[in-house]
């Protein structure tokens, strides 16, 4: 599940 | 990326880069509190592990490592270097009674319970608060130095500007995190005094704002 969620902001 | 949140990034920068020179060029740290530059550097350390692990783009990339690099500075000259003019007698907030609740919310309420995931919850929530011992630190001695007040004004800006990026991915990607957006509206509300004070004090020409 984590890889789906990228946190793509700093 | 759209316009909210490139100028958000670029104002947060600018507080970073504010503060390090205003330490390096006048070397001395009065008036600043230690205590939330270790907090913000804890905050860059644990929520950017995933340079580790992912690569989104070069300027993902290069402005983690800004972040991580000036936070670390800015903490090396406050406690190593210009020590002396650390005004440690008003920088006493207790930090442990921050880290220790975000801590356990962190466990409590994430998007997924793996390490990297808890430590950039944990971040998000931290940096909500981060700057807690600067506002208390300001609130003790009375007074805060016009260049930090524009450090403030930047620092505060940056998350306000991300609400508004949140409102706009919603809307046009559909995109949201919960997490991000509930700890970036407590993070932005406890700057509203002082945005008060810093437009108000500034038109005034006052070189010195006084919290109430």
């Amino acid at each position: 599940e984590y890889d789906i969620y990228k946190h793509d902001e700093l | 990326m759209n316009i909210f949140r490139l100028t958000g990034d670029l104002s947060h920068l600018a507080a970073i880069i504010i503060l390090l020179l205003k330490i390096w060029k006048t070397r001395s740290c009065a008036g600043i509190s230690g205590k939330s530059q270790v907090l913000f550097a804890l905050v860059f350390t644990t929520r950017y592990l995933d340079l580790l692990t992912s690569f989104i783009s070069l300027y993902n990339t290069t402005m983690k490592i800004i972040y991580i690099g000036c936070a670390y500075a800015t903490v090396y000259l406050i406690y190593m270097k210009f020590k002396a003019t650390y005004d440690g007698n008003h920088d006493t907030f207790r930090v442990e009674f921050l880290v220790v609740p975000v801590g356990g919310l962190a466990f409590l309420v994430n998007h997924d319970f793996s390490p990297l995931e808890i430590l950039w919850t944990f971040s998000i929530y931290l940096e909500s608060v981060a700057i807690l011992p600067q506002l208390f630190m300001i609130s003790k001695t009375g007074e805060a130095e016009t260049i930090t007040t524009h450090y403030l004004f930047f620092l505060g800006l940056y998350r306000a500007l991300y609400l508004i990026n949140w409102i706009w991915r919603f809307y046009f990607e559909g995109f949201f995190d919960m997490i991000a957006i509930v700890a970036g509206v407590v993070q932005t509300i406890l700057y509203c005094d002082f945005f008060y004070l810093y437009v108000t004090k500034g038109e005034s020409g006052s070189n010195k704002i006084n919290p109430a």
